[in-house]
């Protein structure tokens, strides 16, 4: 007879490390230095902080069997608060990312993974320093006990702050792979710096060798700023909870206060022409009348869409700068499509499509050069089942005068998203949301269109030389 | 600054539903339809219970918007017993399928997502009747508080089991899209026929077409058995465990008692080629030689591989029997690999390449014709990604005298594990583990030649037939 089981959510994701791209050590090494280097960089530029982060890997005495490494990665950020530490590094679905608005972290899981995995492979605890900019240093030495997700603080130390530290420090052993990981992760930071041309980042490997990208500019876009649920995107779950918060308001004022782009006039024109009386209390809606108001939420046409100050896109120039410095090509040519929505979470897609110069043709048939971004994040892995790299292969070259298995062409394509929707818990590749692709198409036809002016333009000139 | 927040797993995986495969009506609408099924299908064929399993899907009223659907499937299996109705169907992460077996369920989520889906769409609640043969039925109204991952019980009902019911019958409203499913669930209900010849599968859809599979044969595979862990799949967490369970027990014993494949003579063995006294008690180990424990169990060469009695494959005469009345064939090849084991778990790869007759050469070059199978659930998307595609495309089919492109072929994969290495808490597709690889790699080649070897016969014949 069957035996049931509750399974702590830390139990569910030790035992199903895979869903979270944790598969084998080399692809775990990866992972460790993406998901602190994207949490350093969320703690600096989320906050208006020019970005230093310093990573160094080492190899350590092991067991035999797999090779084992000492990580340490330090930040300039604002910190961990002293009574959130032990949580944030120890606590599987605790963060600060949970917000509206966009962030590389989403999910509350990528650092304790990564802390976990040097905990199952090393037995090792993490050391985390932090310091807020204050008078005060925390250290703390911790683990989690996965079967109740909890973490184990075994040490917990405060000093002065002489140094003036301000930013977190961790440290930790595991076992990896680093021979098989390093391209992969030598590439993490040579697409990382060519997007961020703010941000100072070093990586110092277990091989001696020294990776440093200065920083070549110091102007930063501004923050992303948290925003409200737009009326597209609520279901009934959330605006159970969001009356649940707020009864005895008026259903007009209920919806101006608790969505984007609804102010009292705009909910009084939406409650009435959906048969709602502006006035009535939300408390006295009827289940019925619930979600008869969900489903007329979601598809009234006349709410302006969101409003992407959620967002922070490269924008054009940096990502114009960045395609140069990294591919060396003859022609650059950006597009920036205009905010959009899926499901009331607001998105923008900047593509860029680099042409000749130090480009190679693709070495096989059917190989494209894609360069993935996602706030701010490049992707290296599933590049076939990408959105990006399926639309970009359903597009009729032929129109654009580009042989897509000769030209010496590559494609540079970021999302930026409240919510990017990503197929794993790993981040490894965005799902082909249809108005995700959409935008994706547009904007790669719109540059394509613009490559072509160039090229033909070039041709011309050519020509007239020649002759 | 930032907020701290702590998300509850049934909140992560509502506001995440994209990554358990819930990410459009139309994928709903199919995923809920396949979970079920799946947990119907476990409750008969995992107790030697000969399934006979009846969806209806029909079409109810909706607030104008989305398609509202009314499910309700009906099962003959072992039931549920009481007291863990509410929590099998309102509480993820939760569920008896934790087990070292193999199982179509895992993760201890499927079915609640489904029901969750209703809820958040359609406001709907689920209503159970279960009954384990017993002198009472049990029917239930449930619904789960997503915010405490606690189910909430409106309604529990006894009642004299006067039809001598046994299983569980389902039923919720929820919010999709069948013209879009339709065709995926169609092939849901065709491809598990096929290799499941001992079940009767019985599908009413809202257009009211009947799809009725009979039972054609009552002979039904052995279920598998729980086993222990394999010493290959180790790790520190899972030591620390069993250790805390039996502190006083000597090395050699807590081996031998713990993990499948070691007697107390191969323990003794393994412990002295390693440095340990067989005598030592466990809790005496200290940290540094907890992980060389580790280390040593996982690299020791000498344990037999893993036991497959905790494995069911579909075996090779109903494998054929299937590929014969699903396709047609004028060839059909089947393989089946030896069991082996990836992280100490262990797994079996069969496989069938289906030739002539009524399969077609693919409609456009680069398609293959493939047909997936986990834990006897049939993969229906992404199988570009899938590890079975990507075996069968780097094969060189010029040796074994086939042109993928033009060729009347067709293949059949089946992966059966206690733990399939899934890419997604959606099973949609299975990650290329290498083991995994090279065994499916192994089994195509081996078919490819026996099939090569079948085509050469009929030439030789037909050759004769025109002199
Ligand atoms: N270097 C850091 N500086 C400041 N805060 C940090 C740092 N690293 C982690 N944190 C805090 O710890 C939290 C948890 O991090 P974790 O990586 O586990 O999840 P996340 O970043 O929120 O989401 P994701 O799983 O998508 O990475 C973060 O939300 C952040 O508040
Ligand atoms: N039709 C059924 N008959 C008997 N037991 C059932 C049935 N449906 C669900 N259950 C029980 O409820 C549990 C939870 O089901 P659920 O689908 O949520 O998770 P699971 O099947 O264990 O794993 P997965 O998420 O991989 O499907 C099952 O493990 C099983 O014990
Ligand atoms: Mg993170
Ligand atoms: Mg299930």
């Amino acid at each position: 007879s069957e035996q049931f089981q509750e399974l702590n959510v830390a139990d569910f994701f030790y035992k199903n490390k895979d869903l979270v791209g944790f598969d084998s050590p080399h692809k775990a090494t990866y992972m460790i230095v993406r998901e602190l280097v994207e949490n350093s960089l969320d703690a600096c530029d989320g906050h208006k902080i020019l970005p230093d982060v310093r990573v160094t890997l080492s190899k350590v005495e092991g067991d035999g069997g797999q090779e084992r490494y000492h990580i340490k990665i330090v930040d300039n950020g604002i910190g961990v608060p002293l009574e959130a530490v032990p949580y944030a590094f120890g606590k599987v679905l605790f963060g600060s990312k949970y917000s509206m608005r966009q962030n590389r972290g989403t999910f509350g899981l990528g650092g304790k993974m990564s802390i976990l995995y040097g905990q199952i492979t090393a037995n090792s605890r993490v050391t985390i320093t932090t310091s807020q900019g204050g008078s005060k240093v925390y250290t703390f030495e911790l683990s989690t006990d996965i079967r109740t997700n909890t973490p184990v603080i075994y040490r917990r130390d405060e000093a002065d702050n002489k140094s003036h530290f301000r930013g977190v420090k961790i440290e930790f052993d595991f076992e990896g792979d680093y021979g098989k990981a390093r391209d992969k992760i030598i590439e993490y930071f040579y697409e990382t710096a060519m997007i961020l041309p703010y941000a100072q980042l070093t990586f110092i490997d277990p091989n001696g060798t020294l990776l440093f990208y200065p920083r070549i500019t110091e102007k930063m876009p501004t923050p992303p700023v948290e925003t409200q649920p737009h009326p597209h995107g609520v279901d009934l779950e959330l605006l159970k909870r969001m009356m649940a918060a707020n009864p005895h308001t008026s259903l007009q004022v209920f919806l101006s206060k608790n969505f984007q782009r609804v102010g009292e006039r705009t909910a009084k024109a939406f409650l009435k022409s959906n048969g709602f009386d502006p006035h009535m209390e939300v408390s006295q809606l009827s289940t019925k009348q619930l979600t008869k108001l969900v489903t007329a939420l979601r598809e009234y046409p006349d709410f302006l869409p969101p409003d992407p100050s959620c967002l922070s896109p490269i924008g054009e120039e940096l990502l114009r700068e960045g395609i140069k410095r990294l591919l060396s090509p003859e022609h650059v040519v950006v597009t920036t499509r205009p905010a959009r929505a899926y499901e009331g979470n607001p998105f923008i897609v900047e593509v860029g499509i680099a042409y000749g110069g130090a480009i190679m043709p693709p070495d096989k048939p059917g190989k494209v050069q894609l360069y993935r971004f996602a706030n701010k994040i490049p992707l290296l892995y599933d590049e076939y089942s990408d959105v990006s790299m399926a639309v970009i292969q359903n597009i009729n070259w032929n129109q654009y005068k580009v042989k897509l298995d000769e030209a010496p062409i590559a494609f540079i394509t970021h999302i930026c998203s409240t919510k990017v929707p990503y197929k794993t818990a790993g981040k490894e590749y965005v799902a082909a949301r249809p108005e995700v692709e959409r935008e994706i198409d547009l904007a790669i036809k719109q540059a394509a269109r613009e490559l072509r002016v160039q090229l033909s333009r070039m041709e011309k000139a050519e020509y007239r030389e020649r002759r």
